[in-house]
């Protein structure tokens, strides 16, 4: 799979182009987290496509970034649990 | 510090052309 780039994302309509940033971050956050994968990518796409395309070249961003995206997650479901004992 | 992911996001499914080659 030849490496996304900024021109290659210019040159796609918007939502196209967060579905091409999608499949490219969805096979590297599965890796991290595959049960909550599809959750987290579309948690993601929601950021800059600029930040996005650095996260594909570095790792260390896109996992800082899951992991986060992991914690609001949790922490969102732990809040979805108390409101439902109530 | 507060992120500023939202938890709410809709779900992203890859296409199932690439779930097929996986295969």
């Amino acid at each position: 799979q030849e490496p996304l780039t900024v021109s290659m994302l210019a040159s796609a309509p918007l939502q196209e182009q967060k579905h091409m940033l999608g499949e490219r971050l969805f096979p590297l956050i599965e890796a991290i987290h595959p049960t909550l994968a599809a959750k987290i990518t579309g948690m993601l796409l929601e950021i800059d496509a600029s930040e996005l395309l650095h996260m594909l070249e570095s790792p260390e961003s896109l996992g800082s970034k899951v992991d986060e995206a992991v914690a609001v997650l949790q922490a969102h479901y732990a809040e979805e649990a108390a409101q439902k004992a109530k | 510090k507060k992120s500023t992911l939202n938890p709410n996001a809709k779900e992203f499914n890859p296409a199932k052309s690439l779930l097929a080659v996986n295969k």
